[in-house]
């Protein structure tokens, strides 16, 4: 048996609100340590890693590992269903279930909806664990603005850390430009700006993506953009005291 | 002004 209780439920609708563009189908995992997800958007550019570690939820058990290949645009539609204040438990009875149950919680109302698994046949990639040249902490609303002014320009954003800081520019048939974000230490733990670089990476990006992941800005005032030189990049969202969601990011090759 | 490279071309399947 596999249940699993989100305290906020709005926070599950959150996630996937956030991946909803990306991906159409997925494998949601789950196991005795929590539930994860990766996939990739159809063109194979990016992936999705989520991972919700069992001690975030306000109940976890889930005896056997299993696999429930959902529709995102399905799931959606069921969740529609449920108020942002919902607590929301996912539950599934057989071992191999062919569907997974909904609970959505209020005050004063209670829903059941069961939504229909498919199985998916999914290329998984081995995403390894390295340590990246250069690592940015700052504002998710400020990259998000970031992204959506320079895509007005160029299709493709460029980005270039060093010790001063981070740098977004862009080069269309219009003209160029660049935005200089500044390191800094507020006490404001949302509004600081964090630059690691042990070295300098010049990488460039089609920003359409960048658009598309800034959904994910709903769930964490802050997103981290992890680099290293002609490597996908890495946009990762901490998901608070449940665990984080990834997205990462090939980039564009100049030839 | 380039292409886009994809995923496969730096991770491994598993």
């Amino acid at each position: 048996m596999f249940e699993a209780k989100f305290e906020d439920g709005g926070l599950f609708k959150k996630i996937v609100e956030a991946i909803k563009e990306l991906v159409k189908n997925v494998n949601l995992e789950a196991n005795g340590t929590g539930i994860s997800l990766q996939a990739m958007d159809t063109s194979h550019v990016a992936l999705v890693a989520l991972q919700l570690n069992e001690k975030g939820f306000k109940k976890y058990r889930c005896e056997k590992s299993l696999t429930m290949g959902l529709s995102i645009e399905n799931l959606q539609k069921i969740l529609k269903c449920s108020g942002n204040d919902d607590q929301i438990t996912l539950r599934t009875q057989d071992e191999e279930p062919t569907t997974l149950s909904f609970t959505f919680e209020s005050k004063n109302r209670i829903s059941e909806f069961q939504l229909n698994l498919m199985s998916l046949d999914q290329e998984q990639l081995g995403v390894p664990d390295t340590e990246y040249s250069s690592v940015v902490r700052m504002p998710s609303n400020e990259f998000t603005k970031i992204c959506r002014e320079l895509g007005n320009i160029n299709e493709a954003i460029g980005i270039e850390t060093s010790k001063e800081g981070i740098k977004f520019y862009v080069k269309g048939d219009i003209g160029e430009g660049q935005v200089s974000v500044k390191i800094n230490d507020t006490e404001k733990p949302e509004e600081r700006v964090e630059c690691e670089v042990d070295e300098p990476v010049n990488l460039s990006f089609a920003v359409r993506y960048f658009n598309l992941f800034n959904k994910a800005s709903a769930l964490s005032s802050q997103v981290i953009l992890s680099m290293s030189q002609d490597q996908p990049l890495v946009i990762e969202y901490i998901i608070e005291e449940m665990g984080s969601l990834k997205l990462y990011l090939a980039p564009k090759i100049n030839d | 002004t380039g292409f886009q490279s994809r995923l496969e071309n730096f991770f491994g399947k598993t």
